[in-house]
């Protein structure tokens, strides 16, 4: 299936849902295809949009669950428009869930691609996927948002092997009074030391993640993965920072490029633009590299799941949930001369997944490993008046996703000519089409305020019909009522 | 019913607001960056 859609459909890429699409019941517009996985907040899956055929990612939320934190993360996606974050395309609302639809990433995590092919990426794998995250990191922290939950599981490979940050769950906005916030938030072993400690972070706790990924993608695991989460908690902000286990497997650029983001004082720490220029990832190989890779992961997908197939042909009533992905034991080095590739024990890797639960796996460890979320955001917010702000992405050299900028204020431009001609629209002020919040990027920043004043009135005049509507529809029987209580007083 | 209704709006206008405020922000840093 996916080969089909890699020779298909190489570069296409969704650029929103048409007005039509989101006025439309979900269903109607998409055919849900298969489970990807499940997270915290619900289940992910891939789907089909009948409209164009483009294969998109949908995550369906129960509305029950936490509405901020949700809001929050369609906020911060729908504001990101970088080809390395995962793009956000609308959000339905069907019975009491919130489809959100997003880019689908045909690799799938980099986490995935380790457990399924069990087998750790190498050196040049490494640097290319650091490329591209970094550039993602970069675009989030000038847009002054931290990821917070960055590690192999949220970095996500299209078909073209172009990585991408993905999940913003649990991210966060710094505002200019909050320059740092200080809920412990992430997953325990990616975690960086100030992070931990309470004391405030700011968007160089993604670098010391990062720093973390890169030591998961060569080793295939995080350091201190073997020991309790808790006492791991306890050994990072009170150990030097973590290294290699076995430094000789690896090139001086390498260790340096870790050690770098792995520095204990976040003053101290490279920013993601600093990041960029470091040899080691001045000297990555183009993205085309990580194909094999992806393909390689993407037929022992498929021949795993004809296999599980077959098996439930022969035994319709045997579960199988468990056995695909189960390895046994350690740490094994694969044969591969001087490429440093270890093999990951795929129970482990797949234990370490976090905050995305594949189906197949229901390991205990993933319980604990899971994202954590402690203090509250509001809690920040009340404490971040006093707070210092730190300015540590904007620095010279230029980022490069300023040119990406400058294409889109013109697309934006262009946008904005017929959102002038809607100006004189009596219909103008009324809600965009749910879902459709990409919209709002294509408008002025007066239209912007200029819908924001209206909001509450417009909320409150809808509000107003809806309960005439339910009053007319009510006034008839209370009128019934009534009248039969005149008779039986008459009586 | 009218209170699923009434839920619905208000949720909807909740996430079309924090949009708003969102794109008022980054459109705010976008300046100052060019700035």
């Amino acid at each position: 299936m996916e080969k089909v859609q890699m020779r298909h459909n190489p570069r296409r890429q969704l650029k929103k849902l048409s007005e039509d699409s989101l006025t439309k019941q979900p269903e109607e517009v998409f055919d849900v295809l298969e489970k990807l996985g499940e997270g915290s907040y619900g289940c992910v899956f891939k789907a089909n949009y009948k409209e164009t055929g483009e294969i998109v990612a949908i995550k369906q939320v129960p509305v029950e669950s936490d509405l901020q934190e949700i809001i929050k993360e369609i906020s911060i996606m729908q504001q990101c428009h970088s080809p390395h974050v995962v793009r956000y395309y609308g959000s339905y609302f069907k019975n009491s869930d919130l489809w959100i639809v997003m880019e689908y990433c045909g690799g799938g995590s980099v986490s995935d691609i380790i457990r399924i092919r069990n087998k750790t990426l190498t050196e040049e794998e490494i640097a290319t996927v650091l490329q591209s995250t970094l550039k993602g990191l970069e675009y989030l922290h000038f847009m002054r948002k931290i990821h917070r939950d960055i590690k192999a599981g949220n970095i996500l490979l299209n078909n073209e092997g172009q990585a991408k940050l993905a999940d913003f769950g649990v991210a966060g906005q710094l505002t200019d009074t909050m320059a740092k916030r200080n809920t412990v938030i992430g997953t325990p072993f990616w975690m960086a030391p100030e992070v931990i400690q309470e004391i405030g972070y700011n968007c160089v706790a993604d670098l010391w993640s990062l720093g973390i990924t890169a030591i998961e993608m060569a080793e295939g695991k995080p350091p201190y993965a073997d020991i309790h989460p808790m006492r791991a908690i306890f050994m990072i902000p009170t150990n030097p920072p973590p290294t290699f286990r076995n430094p000789d497997l690896w090139s001086a650029n390498f260790q340096d490029f870790v050690s770098q983001c792995l520095v204990k004082n976040p003053e101290n720490r490279a920013t993601a633009t600093q990041l960029l220029q470091h040899p080691f990832i001045k000297s990555a190989k183009p993205n085309s590299i990580l194909r094999v890779l992806i393909q390689d992961a993407m037929e022992i997908k498929l021949k795993r799941q004809e296999e599980a197939e077959q098996r439930e042909q022969d035994v319709e009533d045997d579960d199988n949930s468990d056995e695909d992905e189960v390895d046994g034991g350690t740490m094994v080095r694969a044969s591969t001369g001087d490429s440093g590739t270890i093999r990951a024990a795929g129970s482990l890797a797949s234990s370490l997944s976090g905050t995305m639960i594949e189906h197949e796996d229901t390991g205990t460890m993933q319980i604990q490993l899971g994202t954590m979320v402690i203090n509250s955001d509001d809690e920040d917010e009340e404490e971040a008046g006093t707070m210092k702000r730190r300015d540590e992405t904007m620095q010279p050299p230029k980022p490069s996703f300023l040119e990406y900028f400058e294409q889109k204020e013109k697309e934006a431009n262009n946008h904005n000519d017929g959102g002038r001609r809607g100006e004189n629209n009596a219909d103008n002020r009324k809600l965009p089409p749910e879902g459709d919040l990409e919209v709002v990027s294509t408008w002025s920043v007066e239209e912007l305020q200029m819908r924001l004043t209206s909001l509450d009135p417009q909320m409150e005049q809808e509000i107003e019909e809806i309960r005439q509507r339910y009053q007319a529809k009510r006034q008839p029987i209370l009128d019934a009522i009534e009248a039969k209580k005149r008779l039986q007083q008459n009586f | 019913l009218f209170m699923k209704e009434l839920e619905h709006i208000v949720k909807s206008y909740e996430v079309y607001r924090q949009a708003l405020l969102s794109e008022v922000e980054a459109r705010k840093q976008r300046q100052q960056w060019y700035a």
